[in-house]
């Protein structure tokens, strides 16, 4: 069971 | 030039430690090293705050994976043992994608290159994207901006300076 989300992010 | 970091958000109906800090159900929180702060390292809560002062800011990719409490477990302890910040393959692109990279699965794994940078990076979240699942992936995501900004481990409540 998930209890979060995790998200990357990237810009250039 | 450019930047990449890490979001995190409690779905887990009540508080959870996530980094250092203890953050509601619902609420987010993001994690980045910065070199162009002062101090330079380990800052919660930066990103969002760099928009709302109105640091230059472009479109980003990104992607999402769903995090269990071991995940966390691991992701906290990388947040919280990797403060610092240096030029070459110790900056935000080699953080971001050292937390990441310690949970996800092999087709999820990021790739910020030889020498560490965003627009790596940014390569291979798309790459990720196509091969994976584009509904995970999004192109300029909402940065959030819950928490004001910390520094180092432990967090400590001061605002950076770019």
């Amino acid at each position: 069971m998930s209890v979060a989300v995790m998200r990357i992010y990237a810009l250039g | 030039a450019g930047h990449a970091w890490i979001s995190i958000t409690n779905y887990n109906g009540s508080s959870l430690k996530i980094g250092g800090l203890t953050v509601d159900d619902g609420k987010s929180i993001t994690v980045g090293t910065w070199g162009n702060t002062d101090p330079k390292g380990l800052w919660y809560n930066a990103e969002g705050y760099a928009q709302s002062t109105g640091v230059y800011w472009g479109d980003s990719v990104s992607i999402q994976r769903p995090l269990r409490q071991q995940d966390l477990a691991v992701v906290n302890q990388n947040i919280t043992t990797h403060t610092s910040w240096g030029l070459v393959n110790n900056n935000c692109s080699t953080f971001a994608s050292l937390v990441w990279n310690s949970v996800a699965t092999e087709d999820e794994k990021v790739d910020a290159g030889m020498i560490n940078l965003p627009g790596n990076l940014v390569s291979s979240i798309k790459e990720i994207g196509a091969n994976v699942s584009w509904s995970l992936y999004a192109e300029g995501y909402r940065v959030p901006f819950d928490y004001p900004t910390y520094y180092g481990n432990p967090p400590i409540r001061k605002n950076p300076t770019f």
